[in-house]
């Protein structure tokens, strides 16, 4: 499946979302997997959780709201811990 | 706010920090006010201090350094990651690193180094991040902060006092450190039943009761008041202020120390001051006031100095003809030097010491003798 050949698509979005989610809120990297998936649980709950840090409305998916916060300039400290 | 898994924290209140290496982009004096100007803020509400080491291992080593840079957590080029600092604790732990492929300056046009590194070494000293968006220690970096109007949010300073406790009088000499421990008094107990206070104005319908470097804000509907440092609101006013009075009118605060005076409107101080007192109409031979209000319905500023008093005409912009006049000839029953005084609900209230007078000005009698912390909830 050619997403990683998709830049600007939603599998690149889809990539984008899980790495900050791994760097941020302790999301493993073994449900890298699984994100392929659409409406992973695992990454929607990962996805409010940080909606819900970041003070989002929180819908669970990467919506332009909650993307363009995320490309916002931040400290590299992770905002949730294991 | 929130703190690390187990709370790390230093044990000891005096730390060192060392600057390992300067960006290219800004002057290196520049680097240096930046972190200075960072850890005076934690100093302010802890009672950590810090002083700094040019060689060795620091507590808090700082370093500029571009992607990966020996700690497993590589930099990513410009924007994104910024920097990025450890918990208290040895080696790498405590220190802060800043991304170089970041465009540092003093001011906004790029990011601010101060506003970094005061985040940064709030991780450096125990904090980590809130999700609090007005707080510092909010993870993503404000580009609307101005960093010259910089101050903690009440919750960085729960933070960092939850860590550390407030302000005390430090008795732990550093080892390392070639000057000695400044020793600044804690901030004021606002129930001490000793409490008298240096000045009390009005702003924007709160009152504020200003004590040595601190000032509480009271909002009327609000249960606590809470308590801040001046120079976390406004950092070019200096502690210990003699009087203050709001003019609503201009929304604006006056604020007078020695024979000096600042506007403030909100948080900003106005450009132009200080101003010296004379330019009021007072003559050269007064030094300083001892406390003022302005009625604002009358639109009369009244300033009191030991035994006697001064009105100003607000409309006129001159001290009125026939001033200064006795403060007990107008005000019977008032004592006659002040500490403070601001108006509320029609009711005149003059501090002196730990007592609080309340002055009917239509009746031209004190009504009522309080403690002057009354307003505080005490």
């Amino acid at each position: 499946h050619p997403l990683d050949r998709d830049p600007g698509g939603q599998g690149s979005i889809m990539d984008f979302v899980q790495q900050y989610l791994e760097k941020y809120y302790n999301l493993k990297k073994d449900s890298r997997l699984l994100v392929r998936t659409e409406n992973n649980g695992l990454i929607a709950e990962k996805i409010q959780e940080m909606q819900r840090f970041l003070g989002l409305k929180v819908t669970g998916n990467p919506d332009p709201e909650t993307l363009e916060m995320m490309h916002k300039p931040r400290c590299g400290v992770p905002d949730v811990w294991d | 706010f929130s703190t690390f898994p187990g709370s790390p924290k230093w044990k000891k209140h005096h730390l060192t920090y060392r600057i390992v290496n300067y960006t290219p982009d800004l002057p290196e004096d520049a680097v240096d006010a930046a972190i200075e100007r960072a850890l005076k803020v934690w100093e302010e509400v802890t009672p950590l201090t810090f002083s700094r080491m040019h060689e060795g291992e620091a507590d808090i080593m700082i370093t500029f350094a571009v992607g990966e840079h020996g700690d497993f957590f590589p930099f990513d080029g410009p924007g994104e990651i910024l920097a990025h600092a450890f918990a208290p604790g040895p080696g790498i732990s405590g220190d802060a690193h800043f991304d170089d492929d970041e465009k540092w300056t003093k001011d906004t046009s790029g990011t601010n180094l101060f506003l970094v590194a005061t985040h940064e070494l709030g991780h450096s000293l125990g904090l980590r991040h809130s999700d609090n968006p007005e707080a510092l220690m909010y993870p993503l970096y404000n580009t609307l902060t101005d960093p010259n109007r910089f101050r903690l949010s009440q919750d960085d300073v729960a933070g960092i006092q939850s860590l550390y406790g407030p302000p005390t009088v430090s008795t732990d000499a550093p080892a390392v450190s070639t000057k000695p421990v400044p020793t600044r008094p804690g901030p004021p107990d606002m129930c001490d039943p000793a409490l008298s206070f240096d000045a009390v104005s009005t702003l924007r319908g709160e009152t504020l009761f200003f004590k040595g470097r601190y000032f509480w804000r009271k909002y009327l509907r609000a249960s606590k008041p809470e308590l801040y440092p001046i120079s976390s609101f406004w950092p070019s006013i200096p502690s210990g202020i003699d009087a203050a009075y709001e003019v609503k009118s201009k929304d604006t605060v006056f604020i007078f120390k020695g024979q000096q005076f600042w506007a403030v409107r909100g948080n900003e101080v106005q450009a132009g001051y200080p101003r010296s007192i004379q330019t009021l109409g007072f003559p050269p031979t007064i030094r300083k006031i001892d406390a003022a209000f302005s009625d604002n319905d009358r639109k009369k500023t009244y300033f009191f100095l030991e035994d006697k008093y001064w009105r100003f005409d607000e409309k006129r912009q001159t001290m009125e003809p026939g001033f200064p006049k006795k403060i007990a000839e107008d005000f019977p029953g008032v004592h006659p030097r002040v500490d403070a005084v601001f108006e509320a609900f029609g009711f005149f209230y003059f501090f002196r010491g730990s007592s609080q007078l309340e002055f009917d000005p239509n009746a031209k009698k004190v009504t009522h003798i309080l403690k002057s912390n009354n307003w505080l909830d005490c």
